[in-house]
């Protein structure tokens, strides 16, 4: 599922 | 986080390291691209915008802020520093090549037709393919300094780690992020000729030649 809060990986 | 994540962005970050210390301890920046450095600054630039809107960690934000801080400190050293000893007739690939399908594609396919999130795309896109005006560099002089390979080893590395951390944030985490991913393995794929060339040659002490 793709992260709704945003991107959390560099 | 877990091990490859965390190993990709430790790789990465050498990787910037490696080739700042490069040109700093030589003075001269031969045989870098500084085109495939500016699409980098250009890169880390578009993604961390997030840095004004959003936290996730300390660790996150630090990483983000060594990241566009090395990126710009590079280029400043390739173009204005020592700009006597770049090699600009080599580094000759048509960055708007890239550029311009790239942002395209971004505006096209995207998870939110929104600002931030079509440059987080073009970013991402754009990473994919930001390190072929160096590999064209190589490919036209036919060599490379070992250190610059090594460099180029640990920018690899860290999106094949990246493939690793995908696959276990989608088992474990039930993640995954298809922009990421597809672009993430075409950028892997363009190293693998890299790659070869490294554990063939110069893990065996053998400078990075090609032949003529």
């Amino acid at each position: 599922e793709y992260n709704i809060y945003g991107h959390d990986e560099l | 986080m877990n091990i490859f994540r965390l190993t990709g962005d430790l790789s990465h970050l050498a990787a910037i390291i490696i080739l700042l210390l490069k040109i700093w301890k030589s003075r001269s920046c031969a045989g870098i691209s500084g085109k495939s450095q500016i699409l980098f600054a250009i890169v880390f630039t578009a993604r961390y915008l997030d840095l004004l809107t959003s936290f996730i960690s300390v660790y996150n934000t630090s990483m983000k802020v060594i990241y566009i801080g090395c990126a710009y400190a590079t280029v400043y050293l390739i173009y204005a520093k020592f700009r006597a000893t770049y090699d600009g007739n080599h580094d000759s690939f048509r960055v708007e090549f890239l550029v311009v399908p790239v942002g395209g594609l971004a505006v096209l396919i995207n998870h939110t037709f929104s600002p931030l999130e079509i440059l987080w795309t073009f970013s991402i896109y754009l990473e994919s393919v930001a390190i072929l005006p160096q590999l064209f560099m190589i490919s036209k002089t036919g060599e490379a300094e070992t250190i610059t390979t090594h460099y180029l080893f640990c920018l690899g590395m860290y999106r094949t780690l990246y493939l690793f951390n995908w696959v276990w944030r989608f088992y474990f985490e039930g993640f995954f992020d298809m922009i990421a991913i597809v672009a993430g393995l075409v950028q892997t794929v363009l190293y693998c000729d890299f790659f070869y060339l490294y554990v063939t040659k110069v893990l065996k002490g053998k400078k990075l030649s090609l032949p003529a």
